[in-house]
C-alpha cells in the first residue's frame, strides 16, 4: 500500500515526507527490547512477511492477524547467553539468525521451524570471539572472529534445516574486520571495513582477498553498510559513528564513496549530515535510504543519493526509538 | 567524480583482480 502511495511522487524524485506510525506490537511478557527485524515465513503454502522481536533472553515471531494487529506465533527462549542482535538473512524463508554474547558476539544461532518434528528449534552455527557478521542472499552467513594470534573470516552455507552445509574460509586482512556489506549486483563479491579504516573486497567463490583500499584520513572508523557495483566502480555506503562535528557539514551520518577497484583510488560522491544540533547513534541503510537513531531518541531518515534528511520522528511518550 | 581522479576504470575489475590475487 505504501509503495502505491509513493509512486506518484517518484518522477520528481522523493520529497520531504513525514514518518507515519503504521502499527504497534505490544509484548507485555518480555523485558526490554534488544532488536527487531522482519523475516519471510512460509506456512500452509502461504509466504508472508513476519516480524521478529528480540529481548535479552527470547526471540518472538509475530504474524499479521488483521490491519494494525499482530499475534505472537512462537517464542524461542535463549536463557544462557544474552541476545545482542538479530542478523537479517536477505531473501531467506523460515530461518531467523541471532547473535548472542556478553559484550561481544560469542555465538551465532539459527532459529527455525522443523516440519519433520513439527516443532520450533534452534541450532548452533558458530562460536568464537566474533567481531562482525552479515547475512547474504542464498542462505550464506559471513563472520570474522579473532584469537590472540590470528583472524578468521569464514562463510557458512546454511541448510534449510538449520545446519551448515558447507564452509569457505576467506583470506583475512591484517587488520580486524569491523563490518561486512553485500555487493548489490555481484553475488560473489563481498566488501568489508577494517579497524585501520580501509575497505577490502573478497571473491566469495575462491576466498581470495582481492583489494584493500584506504578510505582516507579525514574520517576515522568507517563502517560499511551497503555496496553497489556499477560501470566498473564500487559505490560503498559508509557511516562514521565517531566523526566529530565540522563547520562545513555538521555531524556526518552517511557517506557514499566511489572506489575504483582496479586502481584502489576513491572519491566521495555524496554525504548526509545529521539535522543541526543533533548527535547520532547507530544507523542502517536500505537501498538508497539511510536511517539512524539520534541521541535525543528520535529516528531520522535520509535520501542518500541527494544527501538530504527527509524525515525525523521524535521520541514518543513511551520513550526513545530503537532501529 | 571524474575518471582521471579515479584512474582507468575496468568493467571486468572483479575477474581481473581474481586472476591476479594470490589463491
Amino acid at each position: 500500500d505504501v509503495a502505491e502511495q509513493l509512486t506518484p511522487v517518484l518522477p520528481d524524485g522523493p520529497r520531504d515526507e513525514s514518518l507515519q506510525l503504521v502499527s504497534e506490537l505490544k509484548d507485555c511478557s518480555c523485558s526490554g527490547a534488544v532488536d527487531v527485524s522482519t523475516v519471510w515465513w512460509e506456512a500452509a503454502g502461504c509466504r508472508e512477511l513476519r516480524v521478529v522481536t528480540a529481548s535479552e533472553s527470547a526471540l518472538s515471531l509475530w504474524e499479521p492477524l488483521a490491519p494494525d494487529c499482530w499475534g505472537k506465533v512462537y517464542t524461542w527462549h535463549l536463557r544462557e547467553i544474552p541476545v545482542i542482535q538479530i542478523v537479517p538473512l536477505p531473501d531467506t524463508c523460515n530461518l531467523v539468525c541471532v547473535a548472542l554474547g556478553e559484550l561481544e558476539i560469542g555465538e551465532i544461532r539459527l532459529l527455525l521451524y522443523s516440519s519433520e518434528t513439527d516443532s520450533f528449534k534452534h541450532s548452533l552455527v558458530k562460536t568464537g570471539n566474533i567481531k562482525a557478521v552479515v547475512g547474504l542472499k542464498d542462505r550464506r552467513l559471513v563472520s570474522s572472529s579473532r584469537t590472540v594470534q590470528e583472524q578468521q573470516v569464514e562463510m557458512v552455507l546454511l541448510s534449510e534445516t538449520g545446519g551448515s552445509k558447507d564452509r569457505q574460509t576467506l583470506m583475512p586482512p591484517e587488520e580486524t574486520v569491523t563490518a561486512f556489506a553485500e555487493v548489490e549486483g555481484m553475488r560473489e563479491a563481498l566488501v568489508g571495513t577494517t579497524a585501520g579504516n580501509s575497505v577490502v573486497v573478497w571473491n566469495l567463490k575462491t576466498g581470495q582477498l582481492l583489494r584493500k583500499m584506504h578510505v582516507g584520513y579525514s574520517y576515522s572508523a568507517s563502517i560499511c553498510h551497503r555496496a553497489y557495483s556499477d560501470s566498473g566502480l564500487l559505490f560503498v555506503v559508509l557511516s562514521h559513528p565517531h566523526a566529530k562535528e565540522s563547520e562545513s557539514c555538521g555531524s556526518l551520518a552517511f557517506r557514499v564513496v566511489a572506489f575504483n577497484p582496479s586502481t584502489g583510488r576513491s572519491a566521495g560522491v555524496m554525504f548526509s549530515c545529521l539535522p543541526p544540533g543533533r548527535a547520532g547513534r547507530r544507523g542502517d541503510v536500505w537501498d538508497t535510504a539511510g536511517a539512524a537513531v539520534l541521541t535525543s531518541g528520535a529516528v531520522a531518515v535520509w535520501d542518500l543519493l541527494r544527501g538530504r534528511c527527509t524525515a525525523e520522528l521524535p521520541p514518543g511518550p513511551a520513550g526513545r526509538w530503537a532501529l | 567524480c571524474s575518471e582521471s581522479a579515479l584512474g582507468p576504470i575496468s568493467l571486468n575489475w572483479f575477474e581481473e583482480l581474481s586472476a591476479e590475487a594470490p589463491p
